[in-house]
């Protein structure tokens, strides 16, 4: 998946 | 690290192009702005959520104009078949931000 830490700021989350 | 930057010159004032067609705020581009750009490029959202991820360096939730680049140069060459890094090789990293 995302790495480690994967922000809620991306937008495609 | 010291060493040219991947994103090539000529491909950066194309994406730069891009970015200022985008109407920039501050510098800045959010992540609204961006994702109508990076989903037209019909890949997978959950590569393009890893491109993202990659290229918001600062991870402040929007792209200036380098970090963009690079979310272009990936968005480009994973178009080419080239896989998406799970890391950002140093390489990619934009001289500004080493």
């Amino acid at each position: 998946q995302y790495p480690a830490g994967g922000s809620s700021t991306n937008p495609f989350l | 690290i010291d060493g040219p930057w991947m994103v090539k010159p000529e491909e950066k004032l194309k994406f730069d192009a891009i970015f200022d067609s985008l109407t920039p705020v501050g510098g800045m581009l959010t992540g609204d702005k961006v994702k109508p750009v990076l989903l037209n490029s019909k890949l997978p959202v959950d590569v393009l959520g890893r491109v993202w991820e990659l290229s918001d360096i600062d991870r402040d939730g929007m792209l200036d104009k380098d970090e963009f680049a690079v979310a272009m140069y990936l968005v480009y060459r994973a178009l080419e078949n080239e896989p998406v890094p799970m890391i950002l090789p140093p390489a990619l990293v934009p001289p500004s931000k080493r």
